[in-house]
């Protein structure tokens, strides 16, 4: 699981 | 889970989120809560804090994009003064 979730693209930020 | 309620008594909510659907960060996480905003003023979201549902509405599955909206039309919307954010830490 923790390999997959490292393959996965870093989130961008939002500010609101 | 924590369910706070944020008055809308400042001209905007004061967070800033990271994460959604297909991300390292699964579901939305708070990073920043800007001085003299909403969020700051409720004295109860914190950072690091990750958001389950806002208004009822569920944001898990949700991309990060639909996720941003569905809160910032939560803010803007004129039906309510206050939104409420289900949270974990």
């Amino acid at each position: 699981v923790r390999e997959k979730r490292l393959t996965l693209p870093p989130s961008e930020i939002t500010m609101l | 889970a924590t369910l706070v309620r944020v008055v809308k008594n400042a001209n905007t909510l004061g967070i800033a989120i990271e994460g959604g659907a297909n991300t390292r960060q699964p579901m939305p996480r708070i990073v920043t809560i800007q001085k003299g905003g909403s969020a700051h003023n409720c004295e109860q979201l914190k950072v690091g804090l990750v958001i389950l549902e806002v208004n009822g509405i569920s944001l898990r599955g949700r991309e990060h994009k639909e996720a941003a909206r569905i809160i910032a039309e939560a803010f803007k919307s004129k039906e309510k003064d206050y939104i409420d954010f289900l949270v974990v830490e």
